[in-house]
């Protein structure tokens, strides 16, 4: 959910 | 993470270490406006801020440190070199950087996902991301001479936008909930404005002559 909500693109 | 992706992350990344080690090996950087690459030390600087906080991957982290590396060495050269810093090209690359700066921060207050130092300095350097070329265009156009440091350089920059939004329609299709505004209008901007030097690019190199930019 971290993943989701943080921004996992560079 | 989609091949579009990967590849992007890739070209983006020789975009950048090619340029470092070519300025490295050869010591010079003429053509390389010290502008953009001063913009780009920037965005990954505000880009990467969740960097030690916010862990996503291993191949993230790393990433991100090369990213953060070879920009801010690049500066380094251009600015403190005592060989590298005499070939640079002072008075074509004028473009007033702090005009883009300024909007881009003030939109980045106005528009956001969230208003969080962390979330206002990520906009801020997606906005600036799209718009840090143009010193290097203008520079290009300036000089109107496009040898292969920087001219490789460009066309890498907008293999990897290209790749992004490819990435990007590939996970609106395969994620449910996968929109992110802020990122496909800066992205979609930023790849447009490629698009011209893209065009007089090929056609350089299809006519086999060299590139001229139109004045």
């Amino acid at each position: 959910s971290s993943e989701l909500s943080g921004h996992d693109e560079l | 993470m989609n091949l579009f992706r990967l590849a992007g992350d890739m070209t983006h990344l020789v975009s950048v270490v090619v340029l470092l080690l070519k300025i490295h090996t050869i010591k010079s950087c003429a053509g390389v406006s010290l502008k953009t690459q001063e913009l780009y030390a920037l965005v990954f600087a505000a880009r990467y801020l969740d960097l030690f906080v916010h862990f996503v991957s291993l191949y993230n982290t790393v990433m991100k440190l090369v990213f953060l590396a070879s920009s801010f060495s690049i500066v380094w050269y251009m600015r403190k070199h005592k060989i590298v810093r005499r070939t640079y090209d002072r008075e074509h690359d004028t473009f007033r950087h702090h005009f883009i700066v300024l909007p881009c921060l003030v939109l980045a207050l106005l528009i956001n996902e969230r208003f969080t130092f962390r979330e206002v300095m990520w906009a801020f350097s997606i906005y600036l991301e799209a718009v840090a070329i143009l010193p290097q265009l203008v520079l290009l156009q300036r000089t109107r001479n496009i040898d292969n440091l920087t001219g490789q350089y460009v066309f890498f920059l907008g293999a990897y936008r290209v790749l992004y939004i490819l990435n990007w329609i590939y996970r609106y299709f395969t994620e449910p909930h996968f929109v992110h505004w802020i990122s496909w209008i800066a992205g979609i901007v930023q790849t447009v404005l490629y698009a011209d030097f893209f065009y007089y690019y090929i056609i350089s190199w299809k006519n086999n002559v060299k590139l001229e930019l139109p004045a």
